[in-house]
């Protein structure tokens, strides 16, 4: 089992790889990948080793190859299929940004129980009624989910979403979400980057 | 000065020290708090040895002293100004987030271009025209944004802020900003922990 940090930093590599590919770079040395990455170049050198993927002194490494070889070592499958929960400012910030970021991993439903945003359609995506969301996730083998609906509703539909079958979530809520240890958390939180920005303008 | 890593824990430490005192937790050992933080327990020894404070083998941390002590070394000024620019789906969420969680930072003023936002009050936050930007930091020795404008119109923020004297930004946009070097940038993406949660859900 490779360490969660690992994957983090290979998943940002790869994004960094597919922006010097946009800007028509063709080989990037570890320190250049390094710096865009944040993280230090012996680490980046390290874990594109454990990928398997060397790059030479005189070129360094090539762009696209190495962004293709990280994405298979990821082995992201062609297409992921995620649902979203809690169309609200956040939830609907996320859809439009999901649809222009990753042309692999796609929301193809929301839920909400507001009725009036049920039924509706924000950046080409339904809005389903949140009663319809077990029969949705088994019907269509739905394994995650992404939850932006207020603290006070965040457990009771985690605990949904488990009971139907997803197996990772990324929440957005403040709260910890009781789930089996099987199913995968990720919990995001801005104020974690406002505060180091705080930190670092402040000086050490 | 520290690396940018090591910040980053004690943020996330600090974050789960107080939660756990919220929940009437006095004590804490490092497996558990190295479990909630999602770090090894060797790293979470090494790092509150740094910020010398030691635990007992018998009782482990106490848990408001510890946060105590972090937040002592993380020096978080008792009260950090901040302002957004892009009042959107993204920069609405934001602006009542911050409010809830965090009562040493917080969000002063909102600026938007769009005249059916300015002058509006949004979670008690007032929206200014974006031309009075730059007075308004001077005037108010503001150091840090956040910015939540759409891509095209990222690079053009960014650099009338760093000009009026922006020290640290948290850059929401998928643009990379150019900046000069002593201006800090913390660029989030939602996207590299939707992809974390594909990656462990399809199994290593
Ligand atoms: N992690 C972060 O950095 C961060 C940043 C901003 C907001 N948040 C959090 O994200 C969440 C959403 O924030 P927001 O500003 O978009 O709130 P919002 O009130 O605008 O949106 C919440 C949405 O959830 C829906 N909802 C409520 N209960 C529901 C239920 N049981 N089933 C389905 N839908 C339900 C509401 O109808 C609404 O559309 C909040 O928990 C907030 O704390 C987190
Ligand atoms: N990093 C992430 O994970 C993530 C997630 C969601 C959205 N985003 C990004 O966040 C940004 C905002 O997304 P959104 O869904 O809120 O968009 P939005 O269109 O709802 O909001 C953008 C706001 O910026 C304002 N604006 C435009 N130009 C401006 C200018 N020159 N000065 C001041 N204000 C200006 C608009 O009037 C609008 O209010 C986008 O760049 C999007 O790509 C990032």
């Amino acid at each position: 089992k490779i360490a969660e940090n690992t994957i983090n930093r290979l998943i940002v590599y790869k994004k960094e790889l597919n922006r010097l590919a946009t800007d028509g770079l063709s080989n990037v040395y570890s320190h250049k990948l390094a710096h865009l990455s944040g993280f230090p170049s012996h680490l980046v050198r390290r874990d594109l080793m454990n990928v398997g993927y060397n790059g030479s002194p005189a070129h360094g490494y090539n762009v696209t190859e190495l962004e293709k070889c990280i994405a298979d070592f990821l082995c992201t499958p062609e297409s992921v299929r995620v649902i979203l929960v809690g169309v609200g400012n956040l939830g609907r910030a996320i859809l439009d940004y999901c649809q222009q970021q990753n042309p692999k991993i796609s929301i193809v439903a929301a839920f909400d129980k507001d009725k009036n945003k049920v039924n509706k359609v924000y950046h080409s995506i339904y809005t389903f009624h949140i009663d319809s969301v077990k029969n949705y996730i088994k019907e269509n083998n739905i394994d995650v989910a992404i939850i932006t609906v207020p603290a006070a509703e965040a457990q009771e539909i985690a605990s949904a979403l488990v009971e139907s079958g997803i197996k990772g979530i990324v929440n957005f809520t403040p709260v910890r979400l009781q789930v089996p240890a099987e199913v995968y958390i990720e919990n995001l939180d801005m104020m974690l980057g406002l505060e180091k920005v705080v930190y670092f303008v402040n000086g050490d």
